[in-house]
């Protein structure tokens, strides 16, 4: 997908499945992944790699993500028009009824606002990569880490996922390859490189023991 | 909800509640 446009939430053929791990321990990886570090993380996603027979392609797929939001979610200003953010608590609303059965516009996870990275990390959830396209398809590919700081750098880094980012408030994306899919992180401050957090990827989603 | 396979329907789930909790502490 390369448009900052809506998100299709019902779509059956965005949402295919794929084998899985564990979830709940998926979740507890990235959220001791995030919620324990110094640097100030938004998200963290576990895309999972599988193998397509036919195409003879690996894809990353969504595994599980954790949302931890910006530290000061008052300075978070959206570029987006307001028939935007109309439209963003519209599919909101959609997929709360979808989940809880509850319809009430009244709900507070409806009322407030959603902020830019609240709907990319949304958004991530129809995504998909092939192995070698978008930023996690070229880490697992490489099986090198890839660590994006700065608007700049993001816009400039020809990837698209990247650029989206970008335009969605991140500063810093990183996509660390493991065996079985990639974790990746973004964050709206600058965070440099640092092999503490590559290091902890690499303990907390090493699924081979 | 059909057309959601479950393992994406918990994180919308998860992500919803806690969006939820982050409004109310506001």
């Amino acid at each position: 997908p390369g448009t900052t446009g809506s998100l299709p939430p019902t779509s059956s053929s965005m949402f295919q499945s794929q084998p899985i791990l564990n979830q709940e321990t998926l979740q507890q990886r990235l959220l001791t992944l995030i919620d324990g570090a110094r640097e100030s993380w938004t998200y963290a996603i576990f895309w999972q790699s599988s193998f397509d027979n036919t195409s003879g392609a690996a894809h990353l797929g969504w595994g599980d993500g954790y949302y931890r939001g910006e530290e000061n979610r008052q300075r978070q200003q959206t570029t987006f028009s307001a028939a935007e953010q109309e439209n963003r608590k519209k599919v909101l609303r959609e997929l709360t009824s979808l989940i809880s059965g509850s319809s009430s516009s009244s709900d507070a996870v409806v009322d407030d606002e959603v902020t830019d990275t609240e709907w990319f990390f949304l958004v991530s959830m129809t995504q998909s990569f092939t192995s070698g396209v978008g930023l996690p398809g070229q880490a697992f590919m490489s099986s090198i880490p890839i660590w994006v700081t700065g608007s700049d750098t993001l816009t400039g880094s020809g990837c698209e996922r990247a650029r989206q980012g970008q335009v969605f408030g991140l500063q810093t994306m990183v996509c660390v390859p493991m065996a079985n899919g990639v974790v990746e992180l973004g964050s709206t401050e600058p965070i440099y490189q640092n092999s503490d957090l590559m290091n902890k990827v690499r303990i907390l989603f090493n699924f081979n023991g | 909800p059909r057309g959601i396979p479950q393992f994406r329907k918990v994180s919308l789930a998860r992500f919803l509640e806690k969006r939820k909790e982050r409004a109310m502490n506001a």
